[in-house]
């Protein structure tokens, strides 16, 4: 699996 | 450009976060859960980690030159307390990376800072990886392609 998995935004203005 | 890093408190992780301080503009914080869910805070003062209140971190009130983003790292099946994401009114871009392991830690912190040729080299010498596992699109690798 990509590792974007561990990737999250949690937060964009 | 300062970035907030908020690494779990183990002595893997902290490392990868000096490594962070001492090449970028870095706001280096640990954290550490208790087992009734209490949150430790500690801030990297260039020489030593100093203990951050709840509330100076809610404040932002524990540093001079504020955030423009924060990289919050957690181990898997740990989250992050919501506490501990950082408040609107003194950093707007919040992301997050939900593992500890070297690779992808390497590969999507790499990501994150752009990192350039040398840096892809000199985080997988330092963690003993091959340069196209922590950074298999080749980014910033002039002869990849």
């Amino acid at each position: 699996a990509s590792d974007l998995q561990y990737w999250f935004v949690v937060r964009i203005p | 450009e300062v970035t907030l890093v908020m690494v779990p408190r183990d002595e893997a992780s902290l490392q990868k976060g000096l490594d962070l301080a001492n090449r970028y503009p870095t706001l280096l914080l640990s954290y550490k859960i208790g087992a009734r869910g209490e949150v430790s805070l500690h801030g990297w003062a260039g020489s030593e980690w100093v203990n951050v209140t709840p509330e100076k971190y809610k404040t932002g009130e524990f540093f001079r030159n504020g955030p423009n983003s924060a990289l919050l790292i957690e181990e898997p099946g740990m989250p992050i307390p919501e506490s501990l994401v950082p408040p609107v009114d003194w950093v707007e871009s919040v992301y997050k990376i939900s593992t500890t392991d070297t690779r992808p830690l390497l590969h999507l912190i790499g990501q994150y800072y752009d990192f350039d040729y040398k840096d892809w080299k000199w985080f997988a010498n330092r963690y003993g990886m091959d340069m196209a596992s922590i950074n298999p699109e080749g980014l910033n690798i002039a002869w990849y392609h």
